[in-house]
């Protein structure tokens, strides 16, 4: 609750018409942003605490813990627990996040906030072109590698190692639901995507 | 054809040899449509009395109706596969765009990048992405309400006064929070935007969105600062997306136009979380 109240603070200064229109001296609006950003932050455990509340068939009886509530784990059976850590990347909007840039496996959990099953396209800032993306179901799906435009002012202001968008279709996101992917990096030698010839 | 085509079954762009978006064919018609950057350059007044006020935060004061434009001959790069195709266009050194469209989609995607404004020549600049067409909409267009209710706007008109306007373009500007739209008895265009921006339609067919400003005086009207925002000690590099649909305005064909927007606008606006989880230390079947 405490991260819920401060986010739910800082968005209760964002209401200020200068922080709806940008009116703000420049460190004022710098301030709205180093606000959010610690406000989304501190959310972070509250996303790993929900998601890491999956539970499966095999998952252990549910505990029930001494304040009564009952405390369910993401568990595979008896031996293991995960918990994971959900990354989210505030710069995935310039091509930029340091899991996929980083990580050779890694788990990309989709959160659907529409009252209604969507399918989107999802673009993944990665290194290299080489890559396979799987569902729980085992099914690899279709990918496709596009290059992350580098304009001449993008060099100064993008610190990213990503050269490449990784791009499939997610389907079926369930209502108010997620859906998980696994993506490993492969030894493959996919070819890297080439630009068509274009009539000058 | 010596122009490069991108798209799919429902929507697809046509770039002439100069590089520039010239049709766009949807829903069986194919209409002509162009879309380019232009600046406006922002006044500078005394700020003494009101009407001479600098181009600020506060008010858009563009020093003349006139547009600049941005670059005759951007220079483009394809790219083509199976889920999406992506045309890279590149205006000059700080402007640039990527125009996709991803496989059965009703819409495109303009994703650009502008920035850092030059003022080396001591003028700000307010950057527009303008998309003209040959959709004869007469001087109406529509601008939404907060997301929601599409307000009919008339070019240089008031609904409930005989205006004058003393400030012809920033007097036709209006507030776009999620789409702007124009159309005829035939085809009708929308641009969706991904954040609030300032827009209007200056000529007939015409559509233009403020997609980012850098000026150099205060426009006194309290905030005491050029709007001049920098990062690195350089103009700020902003990036966004327009999302355009394209197609008949006829109301009773399914689904129509308008539907194809609000589904778009709903996706786009409220799009799906993701997050990232390193699985350095646990196989594909453990997770599974």
């Amino acid at each position: 609750d405490p991260h819920l109240s401060f986010m739910r603070e800082m968005m209760g200064v964002m209401q200020h018409h200068d922080a709806v229109t940008g009116t703000e001296k420049q460190a004022v609006a710098a301030d709205y942003a180093r606000h959010l950003e610690v406000a989304i932050r501190a959310c972070a455990t509250n996303t790993k605490e929900v998601l890491n509340q999956l539970t499966v068939d095999t998952a252990v009886p549910a505990s029930v813990t001494e304040s009564g509530a009952r405390e369910r784990r993401w568990t595979t059976g008896p031996k293991k627990e995960y918990a994971f850590k959900f990354e989210t990347c505030t710069l995935l909007n310039i091509s930029s996040c340091a899991v996929p840039e980083q990580a050779d496996k890694f788990i990309l959990t989709l959160y659907n906030p529409l009252a209604r099953t969507v399918s989107e396209f999802v673009r993944v800032p990665v290194p290299d072109v080489n890559y396979e993306v799987k569902d729980f179901d085992d099914v690899t799906m279709e990918t496709q590698f596009l290059p992350v435009p580098t304009p001449v002012q993008d060099l100064n202001f993008r610190k990213s190692s990503a050269l490449y968008e990784l791009v499939f279709l997610a389907n079926s996101l369930p209502p108010l639901g997620y859906k998980s992917f696994y993506i490993t990096k492969t030894n493959g030698n996919r070819m890297k995507p080439v630009a068509d010839p274009v009539n000058e | 054809s010596s122009f490069t085509s991108i798209g799919n079954e429902y929507i697809r762009l046509n770039f002439d040899t100069n590089g520039f978006l010239v049709t766009v064919t949807a829903d069986g018609m194919t209409r002509i449509i162009n879309q380019e950057f232009v600046y406006y350059e922002g006044a500078i007044g005394n700020n003494r009395e009101f009407r001479n006020r600098s181009s600020g935060a506060y008010i858009f004061r563009p020093a003349r109706d006139q547009v600049r434009s941005i670059s005759l001959q951007p220079k483009l790069k394809v790219y083509r596969g199976n889920l999406v195709e992506e045309v890279h266009q590149q205006f000059n050194e700080w402007v640039s765009q990527v125009v996709r469209v991803y496989r059965q989609q009703h819409y495109a995607e303009f994703e650009w990048l502008v920035g850092p404004i030059p003022v080396d020549d001591g003028k700000g600049k307010e950057i527009v992405s303008r998309f003209n067409s040959d959709i004869n909409s007469g001087g109406i267009f529509y601008t939404d309400s907060n997301g929601r209710e599409m307000l009919k706007r008339r070019r240089d008109h008031r609904d409930t006064w005989k205006v004058k306007l003393l400030e012809h373009t920033a007097g036709n500007y209006y507030p776009i929070t999620t789409k702007i739209a124009l159309e005829d008895e035939n085809a009708r265009m929308a641009i969706l935007t991904d954040r609030a921006q300032g827009g209007s339609s200056m000529g007939a067919g015409s559509l233009e969105l403020m997609v980012h400003r850098r000026l150099l005086h205060d426009d006194a009207f309290g905030v005491d600062e050029a709007l001049n925002e920098t990062a690195y000690g350089e103009g700020l590099v902003a990036r966004g997306t327009h999302y355009l649909v394209v197609g008949s305005s006829n109301k009773r064909q399914s689904p129509t136009t308008h539907a194809i927007e609000r589904f778009t606008q709903l996706r786009k606006l409220l799009p799906v979380w993701s997050f990232f989880s390193d699985a350095k230390n646990i196989a594909y079947d453990d997770w599974r």
